[in-house]
């Protein structure tokens, strides 16, 4: 049996749009509890994402009084949600990130691929 | 063949001690481009960790003026470097964490391991 990305990802996660601040940011992915935040436009499709990291960079930087656009990745790596998840799982190492935005055709969030979620797939056994 | 901690783990990784600012935090860990710094103590022994989520909720909670001390997690996930790695990917899914401080019996660090880092071990198959 081969998993899909649909099968594992979290479907409940929260956005943000490009013109709040990074201290909105902060607080939302506080409540969110996660490390990653999709950026969306007026028509809820995926323009950036902004994470932890980028958080913590602003503030390395004294940028922390910038917007979410400003601070944003744009070319954001996503994946599809019939996409298997050896093909998600080595797509997160090759660009050293935690997680997926999962898109469909028109660029709606349908979900978020987490590197730590695939816990169970991992075979001891080479 | 049965992979060990040790053999997908990163030897290279940057610290902090528990008296620096959460400022000097962000800093080392865009330095260290990694979302994990373990705290240690004078004699290198793994005392918490501080991560770019630690200084995100410490932005979002107007508490950035805190040292390290006070807002790193002092109960720190560990593995030891010959667990097998299907263990340690449970451990991070079970936690909710991205990364396990890989320690010795005297808690002095041998290295990091992401979970981004256990890619190639997703098998596709069930
Ligand atoms: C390259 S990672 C390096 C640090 C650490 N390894 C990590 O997992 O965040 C940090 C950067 O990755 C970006 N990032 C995280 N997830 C992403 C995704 N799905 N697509 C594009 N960029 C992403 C963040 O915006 C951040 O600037
Ligand atoms: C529980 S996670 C939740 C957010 C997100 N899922 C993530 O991966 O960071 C956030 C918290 O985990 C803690 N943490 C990260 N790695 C850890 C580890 N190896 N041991 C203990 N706590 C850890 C951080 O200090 C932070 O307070």
């Amino acid at each position: 049996y081969v998993y899909h990305v649909n099968e594992m990802m979290v479907s409940t996660f929260v956005t943000i749009t490009g013109q709040e601040s990074v201290k909105e940011a902060a607080k939302r992915l506080l409540k969110g509890e996660t490390n990653h935040l999709p950026v969306i436009d007026a028509e809820n499709r995926l323009i950036g994402i902004v994470t932890t990291y980028d958080v913590s960079k602003a503030f390395a930087n004294d940028e922390q009084d910038m917007t979410v656009s400003e601070i944003m990745t744009k070319n954001v790596i996503t994946i599809a949600p019939d996409a298997p998840v050896d093909f998600a799982a080595r797509t997160l190492q090759q660009h050293n990130i935690g997680a997926l935005v999962v898109i469909d055709a028109s660029r709606h969030i349908l979900g978020m691929l987490n590197s730590y979620d695939l816990g169970d797939l991992v075979g001891g056994r080479g």
